[in-house]
């Protein structure tokens, strides 16, 4: 079903992007 | 309203809505006095948005458009600070919302703009995990909304 792929496609975009965005440091550079 | 303009503000409602303010916090109109996204910016970083600060927000505006303009003023000035001064990144580049829109005629452009900022905040903050956690359990097309305002706010920084 492409309707399926296309959001498991998204939902792997939106994590991917969150779970960057968790690693990355806090707070004031240096 | 255009589809497209209310896009953001209707997701960054809802995403506002996960700080269970006390101050009510459905509608643009209702956001538009400040007590909501200022209690939730206590939420965020209470070392910086105090509960003195807080105090300074006036709770009892009704359809006041001068005291609703005092309060975002207040809001937007230490969100700015924030940035600035904790996050050490410039702002510049972002288009800074019209605070007297927003309080006069309840617009939702310039409302999103204001809560695009205060997101900004809470996903650089110290206790960033816990609110991107909370944003990851929101509905996909929120979610959606949320990660397009976060990348945008991204490439307006400089460091």
């Amino acid at each position: 079903d492409p309707n399926m792929k296309a959001g498991a496609a998204n939902e792997g975009v939106l994590a991917n992007f969150f779970n960057s965005l968790l690693s990355k440091k806090t707070g004031a550079p240096g | 309203m255009d589809d497209n303009k209310t896009a953001l503000v209707e997701s960054l409602i809802i995403w506002l809505q996960t700080f269970n303010t006390p101050a009510p916090c459905t509608t643009v109109a209702e956001l538009t006095t400040g007590a909501a996204m200022s209690q939730a910016l206590n939420q965020i970083d209470p070392a910086w948005f105090t509960e003195a600060w807080l105090g300074r927000i006036k709770t009892d505006v009704e359809d006041n458009w001068r005291l609703k303009v005092n309060n975002l003023k207040k809001i937007l000035q230490m969100v700015v600070d924030y940035y600035n001064e904790v996050l050490g990144q410039e702002i510049s580049n972002f288009p800074l919302p019209e605070l007297s829109l927003v309080a006069e005629h309840s617009d939702p452009v310039q409302l999103g703009r204001l809560l695009q900022l205060i997101l900004g905040c809470a996903v650089r903050c110290e206790r960033k995990q816990e609110y991107i956690q909370i944003i990851m359990t929101l509905e996909e097309s929120v979610q959606h909304v949320v990660m397009t305002a976060i990348q945008e706010l991204m490439s307006r920084e400089t460091m």
